[in-house]
């Protein structure tokens, strides 16, 4: 931010922040801004997650300033501001993967599998803004009335998700011998499994366990 | 077949083994990846009993020899690629930790990071034919994600040649790390470094605790099991306290700072190398969320559309649990989430290749980001994944709460991740320390 905002270029996965400070230095007309958020344009979410992570650095590295403008020291002001900074960072974060997710998708090649991807993707994005309402709400990426639509469009991809949802799981290869789990065999023979599982339970070796003949039968006797 | 599942299977919109080949990184490594887990689903000295059935102590046996027996067999195999070992170690442990674990993630690659062609030349033979069975010691009883405070002190004497290692305080005593307790005889000790009357900060030091050989504890080192945790049972965190224990100025990791035979200290290219191996394991944690939270969603996705509850229409047949929207909401959002972590965790740990080989060149102009990246991925993924795990535990009901689901066992031995290697919140606060600084 301090680099970015002086007009020095930053790289790697920070660039984004060359933006903000082009941004400041060439204002345009409100009107011709148009920054809501298209919910259904996996693209216009990922520019939407880069700018909110754009605008809580900001807000954070202001947050920083003005705690420093109260005469506090450096490392107080630091600790003063953290909330904020934590949330800047998580902010960065959640962008980089939603970039991330939506690059790889570009590698894809098999029609059906990209869309599959595609919906996995636009979910993760959609659901990550369902989540944080407030940080787009804040940056002007979204307005109230969007809020009833995030919903909507949350709902029909679970719908749209639903039915390929073993498929995906398959996908990761999981061998039984590795998950090692009754209730997500892959054959789905759940019951006759968990039953046969508890019956190995060492409280299971004797039919009497010996806490029965040590403590329990002297109580009843003496009651 | 459950007839459920198979209805599923059969009306998947794509073709799974396509998708299964993006995720291994191509065909090739899918099918290496089976053979390779066929080697220990076939293998009858891998059947054992079930771990959940066993105390502790029987669990950290039953992990200790799963592990003699691995590296055997890896080396009969002639396994030696490092994503190939990934691979037999997964099938073999599947969701449990490895017993002699931090000598392969930790021990080994600190050695091979850290030290000089002649330490390399001495230690490495060792530690690959586990005479040297390693851990890695940092963490302090009063201290953790902020190594500056580490007590430990490391001091040089020029009249023997050797560092004297302390442990000067009760806090100071070094806790937690993996294989300490009882398996390790050698310990990549992180101390202060005192030379010529002046402190020069942390720095990583092999030192042997217990006799190779014997495995008994050498003098000076008070070395021991902690005690029984949330998870990990296969694994014996330990504590260490070391009085007054020499050991030769070689012993110092020296490929960046160095200390002289006089006594004179040589300064790092950057302080940050000292941490590069908890770099490496942050850049590597962000696949492992993804592969723990793709775990649980198997589990749980599977199980809700074989677990039938309730009814959507009065009268009909109780439908799947899956087709409730509420455990779609529940669910769908976290196997997205275990996609997109996959796909970060292949960057993460290409990008961490990459800059670690610029490094090796010399270059060192990208290892702020590679910090600051690692730290606040690792963070973001671990926080999301150990909570996403516990709402696919309690998305199967009162069966997620047996160990038959294994997600108890997933949750307790992934969610230390939000605190090794970096408490998560002082993770994001260096993430963002970076970010105000860029």
């Amino acid at each position: 931010y301090t680099q970015a905002s002086a007009g020095q270029k930053v790289s790697g996965m920070v660039s984004y922040l060359n933006e903000m400070s082009q941004q400041r230095l060439q204002p345009q007309q409100v009107s011709a801004r148009s920054t809501s958020v298209n919910l259904k344009d996996l693209s216009s979410l990922v520019e939407a997650y880069k700018i909110r992570a754009s605008k809580l650095v900001e807000l954070a590295a202001k947050s920083l300033q003005t705690e420093l403008q109260l005469m506090k020291t450096k490392e107080d002001a630091w600790n003063h501001c953290s909330i904020d900074l934590v949330r800047a960072s998580d902010a960065h974060c959640h962008f980089v993967i939603v970039k991330l997710f939506c690059s790889k998708l570009a590698e894809v090649e098999d029609t059906a599998v990209h869309s599959a991807l595609y919906s996995l993707a636009h979910l993760y994005a959609l659901h990550g803004v369902y989540q944080n309402t407030g940080d787009f709400l804040q940056a002007g990426l979204l307005t109230v009335p969007q809020l009833t639509q995030v919903t909507q469009q949350l709902k029909e991809l679970l719908s749209q998700i639903r039915p390929n949802s073993v498929a995906l799981v398959d996908a990761f290869d999981y061998r039984d011998e590795m998950l090692n789990s009754v209730l997500g065999r892959y054959d789905g023979n759940v019951y006759d499994n968990m039953f046969e599982w508890a019956r190995k339970s060492p409280l299971n070796q004797t039919e009497v366990h010996n806490s029965f003949y040590k403590y329990l039968k002297p109580l009843q006797s003496k009651l | 077949m459950n007839p459920d599942l198979r209805k599923e299977r059969e009306a998947a919109t794509f073709n799974t083994e396509l998708l299964t080949h993006i995720l291994d990184g191509g065909s090739e490594r899918t099918r290496r990846r089976r053979e390779i887990e066929s080697l220990v689903i076939g293998d009858p000295d891998f059947c054992h009993e079930d771990a959940n059935f066993l105390s502790r102590s029987e669990r950290y046996e039953a992990a200790v020899k799963k592990s003699a027996l691995m590296i055997m067999k890896m080396r009969e195999y002639g396994i030696s690629d490092p994503d190939e070992i990934y691979y037999y170690k997964c099938i073999a442990n599947g969701s449990h930790p490895e017993a002699i674990g931090l000598h392969f993630v930790m021990f080994l690659p600190t050695l091979k990071s850290l030290c000089t062609p002649a330490q390399m030349d001495k230690w490495l033979p060792l530690a690959l034919s586990f005479q040297v069975i390693g851990t890695y010691a940092q963490t302090e009883m009063g201290h953790g994600t902020h190594i500056r405070a580490l007590e430990t002190t490391a001091t040089f004497d020029p009249a023997t040649q050797e560092f004297v290692l302390n442990s000067p305080t009760v806090s100071s005593i070094k806790w937690w790390p993996g294989g300490l307790g009882k398996t390790s005889n050698h310990a990549i000790v992180l101390a202060q470094l005192y030379t010529q009357g002046q402190c020069h900060g942390l720095h990583a030091f092999i030192v042997p605790i217990r006799a190779m050989g014997t495995h008994e504890p050498l003098p000076g080192v008070v070395v021991g099991d902690i005690g029984p945790k949330f998870g990990f049972d296969e694994i014996d965190n330990g504590f260490l306290k070391l009085e007054n224990v020499r050991i030769p100025r070689e012993n110092m990791l020296m490929k960046y700072a160095k200390v002289e035979p006089d006594g004179r200290y040589i300064k790092p290219p950057s302080d940050k190398l000292t941490y590069g191996t908890m770099v490496f394991i942050r850049s590597m944690v962000v696949g492992e969320s993804a592969k723990a939270i793709s775990k649980a969603c198997t589990i749980a996705i599977r199980y809700s559309t074989v677990r039938r509850q309730s009814e959507l229409r009065p009268g009909e047949p109780e439908p799947q649990i899956l087709d409730y929207q509420t455990q779609q909401f529940k669910l769908l959002p976290l196997l997205a989430t275990a996609y997109a972590f996959h796909f970060v965790g292949q960057y993460m740990r290409q990008t961490y290749l990459r800059i670690t080989g610029d490094i090796n060149l010399g270059d060192f102009s990208e290892l702020p980001e590679l910090h600051a990246l690692s730290a606040g991925l690792k963070a973001f993924t671990t926080w999301v994944a150990s909570a996403g795990i516990e709402v696919c535990r309690m998305s199967c009901g009162g069966h997620g709460y047996s160990h038959c689901s294994s997600l108890p066992g997933i949750y307790v031995n992934f969610t230390p991740t939000c605190t090794y290697e970096g408490e998560n919140t002082v993770m994001m606060l260096q993430t963002a320390r970076y970010l105000l600084k860029s």
